[in-house]
Formats: C-alpha cells, sequence, structure tokens
C-alpha cells in the first residue's frame, strides 16, 4: 500500500 | 522535530503577546484561518484514535489557536490594526475548497475537509506575510515566531521522505501542500538568516 490514507500525522 | 517546531512557535507567539501587552504586527486573518484548519482537520478526535501524544497535540492546536483569537480580539483589541490587515482570505478559502473537492482520498465530507484543511494550511500564513511586506518590518520576537512556524512543515520533508522508504507510504496531498507552504517562507527565512540571526532588524528592503 503506497496511498497513506491513515490520518496518523498533525 | 517538526511538531517541537510548531509548538515552539504558539509558545513564542503567546510570549510577544503577553511581554509586550500587544498583538501588534500579528495578522488576525492568518490566525483565523488556523482555528479553521485545525477545526477541519481534527474533527477525527472524535473517532480515530492514533495516540494519546496525537490527541493531546490535537487538542492543544485547536486549543490555543482559539485562545490566540480571543486574545486579539477581545483582550489586546486596541493593539490590533485592522486597517493594515487587509488581504483577502476568500481568494484562499475558495481555491483551497475547490482543490479539497478535487483531491482526496474518499469523497467524502471528513475526508474533503482534511484536504481541505491541508491546502488552506499550506496558504494561511498570506495574509500574515502581506501585513509585514506592508509594513516592511517586524519586531524580532515576530519574526522568530514565524521562523518557528515556517520550520515546521519544512521539518516533516525528511520525514515522508523518510516514511517512504521505510515504510512505503507517501502521502502526495500532503506532501505538495507541504512543499508549496513551505515555499511560500522562502523568501522571508532570507532575510531572516541574512539580517535578524546576524542581530539587525527585520526590515524588507524599500
Amino acid at each position: 500500500e503506497i496511498l497513506r490514507t491513515e490520518k496518523d500525522e498533525l | 522535530a517538526g511538531d517541537i517546531s510548531h509548538l515552539a512557535s504558539i509558545v513564542i507567539l503567546l510570549h510577544k503577546i503577553y511581554t509586550s501587552h500587544s498583538c501588534r504586527g500579528i495578522s488576525f486573518k492568518t490566525q483565523a484561518l488556523y482555528v479553521l484548519v485545525f477545526l477541519t482537520r481534527y474533527l477525527d478526535l472524535f473517532w480515530h484514535w492514533v495516540s494519546l501524544y496525537n490527541t493531546a497535540m490535537k487538542v492543544f492546536f485547536i486549543a490555543s489557536s482559539v485562545y490566540v483569537l480571543y486574545l486579539m480580539k477581545y483582550k489586546y483589541r486596541p493593539t490590533h490594526d485592522p486597517s493594515i490587515d487587509t488581504f483577502k482570505v476568500e481568494y484562499l478559502l475558495g481555491p483551497c475548497l475547490i482543490l479539497g473537492l478535487i483531491f482526496n482520498y474518499e469523497f467524502k465530507f471528513t475526508e474533503i475537509l482534511w484536504s481541505f484543511s491541508i491546502w488552506l494550511e499550506a496558504v494561511a500564513i498570506l495574509p500574515q506575510l502581506f501585513m509585514l511586506q506592508r509594513t516592511g518590518e517586524a519586531e524580532a520576537i515576530t519574526t522568530h515566531y514565524l521562523a518557528a512556524l515556517g520550520a515546521y512543515r519544512a521539518l516533516y520533508i525528511p520525514n515522508w521522505i523518510w516514511r517512504y522508504f521505510g515504510d512505503n507510504v507517501v502521502d502526495p496531498i500532503a506532501v505538495v501542500a507541504g512543499l508549496v507552504q513551505t515555499g511560500l517562507y522562502l523568501d522571508f527565512f532570507y532575510v531572516y538568516f541574512t539580517k535578524v540571526l546576524q542581530g539587525q532588524k527585520f526590515e524588507l528592503p524599500a
């Protein structure tokens, strides 16, 4: 999975 | 480091307002845009748990941005001069909404708001930089605030590179907006490094 859709940054 | 720089910028801003009893030189419009940025991005506080760190930072950014707005609007109102804070925020809100509608990871309300907040954050500093250009000078403490705020997103860039190679993930919306955001500070950084950090006053050439 190349697209980061997990919102773990601010 | 990016997050700490962001945190530091807010502490510096509050310190500037407290010690000078004034919000002179600070754009109310930029500060109001940050409230909108944090409220639209951190809505997921209510359903998406990442970590205590993540939650604490989100709450701090929302609370401190609202508090700064309160200080500017009520406590130190006479020290804010709206006649030099004239950037039209409509020119930012409209395009950012359109960008949010076009570029998002899922076409649903919260994802569009998240994307909108990323784009809006990238350009939220413009009213402040516009004001700086109009006045042509700034107090040293205000420039330290802007430097920390500008460094914050720049410091995310190595993290994104690290995550690309380490975790094999990339967030193109955040990366493109982050590069734009950092780019907007380049002029400012040039003057900051060549003048303020050499002990001179922040003054723009006429």
